[in-house]
């Protein structure tokens, strides 16, 4: 089911089938431990999504590069210029 | 300041991106920035190159990782102006850098404003409403299993790691909440938005806070 939603074209019981299915298993625990501490009627919903498959590493690596440089507090004083 | 404020009311924010397999988010917030400050100037809402920040913000590692500042001061500082995104249309992959003549129609961007807004989250309120749509950076490990609802745990702000804008927010409820555009398409989070509390500097979200000026 997550293979046809998601459009992943690996075989079945292919050697990338088993590493993704593996990964796969890992974010559905991380998904009931989240939302086991996410109890509240707003509170943020963990579930399947399209980066169900990824590793944590391989999300990192691929979608978290921004980085930041330290900018100074804000101070009310108009600084533009 | 209002209870609830979002400059997509004003029609003055692009729709959801996606980066697809491209490290480009510093770049995506960058140019979402740019759109709104141009649009709430008066100006019809344009989709600016993403690509062209990709690719010629030297300072920058293209899809590789990026920072928000280093783009801008590239943009400040050359006075680069950035063209129509139908004009350096989106590759999802770094590329060679197309250079226009000064004469060629784009958006130029005259200064900017970065602050660390931590603890002066009422502020940032102000901030948004004042001078547009914020670009901002986050510890964004646990958006990768994010379905909607409001973040309100499971979200340090240790190591600042992924760009969003921030276009507005809505302290009507319960728990108040920014309202984060992402660029990991329309079928992540709510719509492609992520909502974040308000107050808690959860994820980071008020650590570096950048603002545009046209």
């Amino acid at each position: 089911s997550f293979r046809k939603q998601f459009h992943r074209n690996y075989k079945l019981h292919s050697d990338c089938y088993h590493r993704r299915r593996s990964y796969f298993k890992n974010s559905i625990k991380r998904h009931a431990y989240l939302n086991s501490l996410s109890t509240d009627k707003d509170s943020a919903k963990y579930g399947i999504n399209q980066f169900s498959d990824l590793s944590i590493n391989e999300f990192r690596d691929l979608y978290l590069t921004a980085t930041a440089e330290t900018v100074p507090p804000y101070s009310g004083l108009k600084t533009e210029g | 300041l209002p209870a609830t404020f979002d400059w997509r009311d004003q029609s003055a924010v692009g729709s959801v991106q996606n980066q697809q397999a491209c490290g480009g988010c510093w770049a995506f917030s960058v140019v979402g920035a740019i759109e709104s400050v141009y649009a709430k100037s008066g100006q019809p809402l344009k989709q600016l190159s993403v690509q062209q920040v990709i690719d010629c913000s030297y300072k920058n590692q293209g899809c590789n990782g990026g920072s928000i500042t280093r783009a801008l001061s590239w943009l400040k500082q050359t006075r680069v102006k950035l063209v129509k995104q139908a004009e350096y249309p989106y590759k999802a992959e770094t590329g060679i850098c197309h250079l226009f003549s000064q004469s060629h129609d784009g958006v130029l961007v005259k200064d900017f404003a970065a602050h660390d807004f931590s603890g002066l989250e009422e502020a940032m309120m102000g901030r948004l409403v004042e001078w547009g749509p914020l670009a901002v950076t986050v510890d964004a490990i646990s958006w990768q299993d994010y379905l909607g609802g409001i973040m309100q745990h499971h979200c340090s702000c240790h190591h600042a790691n992924h760009a969003v804008l921030v276009t507005g927010y809505d302290t009507t409820g319960d728990v108040p909440y920014w309202i984060v555009q992402n660029s990991w398409g329309t079928s992540w989070g709510n719509k492609g938005y992520v909502y974040i509390k308000m107050g808690d500097n959860v994820c980071g979200i008020a650590d570096s806070v950048t603002a545009v000026f046209l």
